[in-house]
């Protein structure tokens, strides 16, 4: 999904 | 979470303890550009504005906090408490030719147009050339102390260690964002030099220091 892009990253 | 993520992170972290303990220790800012660090806490402010809208897990949210309180501490030591000790003669990079393109660059590349991604876009695009007046003052002044030179290797090898984790996560997750990747990739191309000088120099125990 593309919400969880790169949001987990800094 | 993978390795190269984990070492990545561990040293954009060490690279921001290293700047403040340099600045602490030394009662000094000479040499720090005072102009990359506000582009810094520009670039953490935009980028983790979804602190209030997603949580992600503990280590994310610490981090996020870590990273925007410590860049508004750099800047408060550069223009306030160290003032006297800031070189801002050579510190004369024009951010306005970096903030300007890339500010219209997020409004025309990105992944959708809200406010929040266009934020996160320039975020994105801004990191990768937000060392150049840094850069800039350390060809300027000819010289780096060794500690600076430590905080950049450590600076540039961040986001050096963040490409192989996406190369890592493309072929074991399926996870590939493209404006994150070739933004980093300008990032890393710009340390190069200084990763070289870096190598040559500062690890044989001598100073980095430029001909004239």
């Amino acid at each position: 999904k593309k919400d969880a892009r790169v949001k987990d990253e800094l | 979470m993978n390795i190269f993520r984990l070492v990545g992170d561990m040293s954009h972290l060490l690279a921001i303890i290293i700047l403040l303990m340099k600045m602490w220790k030394s009662r000094s800012v000479a040499g720090i550009s005072g102009k990359s660090q506000i582009l810094f806490a520009i670039v953490f402010t935009t980028r983790y504005l979804d602190l209030f809208t997603s949580f992600v897990s503990i280590y994310n949210t610490s981090m996020k906090v870590f990273f925007i309180g410590t860049s508004y501490v750099t800047v408060y030591f550069i223009y306030q408490h160290f003032k006297p000790t800031y070189d801002s003669n050579h510190d004369t990079f024009r951010v306005e030719f970096l903030i300007v393109p890339v500010g219209g660059l997020a409004f025309l590349v990105n992944h959708e147009f809200s406010l929040l991604e266009i934020l996160w876009t320039f975020s994105i695009y801004l990191e990768s050339v937000a060392i150049l007046p840094q850069l800039f003052m350390v060809s300027k002044t000819g010289e780096a102390e060794s500690i600076t030179s430590h905080y950049l290797f450590a600076l540039g090898s961040y986001r050096a260690l963040y490409l192989l984790n996406w190369i890592y996560r493309y072929y074991f997750e399926g996870f590939f964002d493209l404006i994150a990747v070739v933004a980093g990739c300008v990032q890393t191309i710009l340390y190069c030099d200084f990763f070289y000088l870096y190598i040559t120099k500062v690890l044989k125990g001598k100073k980095i220091s430029l001909p004239a």
